[in-house]
């Protein structure tokens, strides 16, 4: 553990938190991808099914299951408790065009061709795009509220500080993994447009709103 | 040499 990858993890959990009270305090999900969280809810499932067979560390087994329990949880709450809230309309990304096309590559490019291996690959992948469709919601709708905004930011942080991670890991600990490189720098890369907008707008008091 | 994906990250 190093402190890159631990204030990484704490960002993430910062970001599922936030997303969370968010909801719970406001009684609402609006502007929220459902979608987006399925994928969330998905990718931590396919991801922690090692939970069942092999132990690393009393931090890593709690922090999975925070992670998985709070993404159902988010599920529940924009899918049952206040669905009335939903903008369904607006959350319109089609998610069969990444689960598809990511399910074809995990099966493709792995490090080993097993059952526990490939879905591990495919949680990779797919945590990659999973932000998709609520990055598309934003860009229909034109404006995030600012606490959605900070949502993003801490995850887009958390990417970011696992990179970092990964550098520090490979000069140190001589550790490295292609698969989870290639698709945190990829993940990474999709939140730099959102980190602009955050920096110039939000940061100095403004609503995050797109131009027509 | 190097150790590769090893699976203790999150």
């Amino acid at each position: 553990m190093n402190i890159f990858r631990l204030t990484g993890d704490l960002s993430h959990l910062a970001a599922i938190i936030i997303l969370l009270l968010k909801i719970w305090k406001t009684r609402s999900c609006a502007g929220i991808s459902g979608k987006s969280q399925i994928l969330f809810a998905i990718v931590f499932t396919t991801r922690y099914l090692d939970l069942l067979s092999s132990f690393i560390s009393l931090y890593n087994t709690s922090m999975k299951v925070i992670y998985i329990g709070c993404a159902y949880a988010t599920v529940y709450l924009i899918y049952m408790k206040f669905r009335a809230t939903y903008d369904g309309n607006h959350d319109s990304f089609r998610v069969e065009f990444l689960v598809v096309p990511v399910g074809g590559l995990a099966v493709l490019i792995n490090h080993d061709f097993s059952f526990l291996e490939i879905l591990w690959t495919f949680s990779i992948y797919l945590e990659s795009v999973a932000i998709l469709p609520q990055l598309f919601m934003i860009s229909k709708t034109g404006e995030a509220e600012t606490i959605t905004t900070h949502y993003l930011f801490c995850l887009g942080l958390y990417r970011a500080l696992y990179i970092v991670n990964w550098i520090w890991r490979y000069y140190f600990e001589a550790f490295f993994d292609l698969i989870a490189i290639v698709a945190g720098v990829v993940q990474t890369i999709l939140y730099c447009d959102f980190f602009y907008l955050y920096v110039t707008k939000v940061l100095k008091g403004k609503k995050l709103s797109l131009p027509a | 040499g190097f150790n590769i994906n090893p699976k203790d990250e999150l």
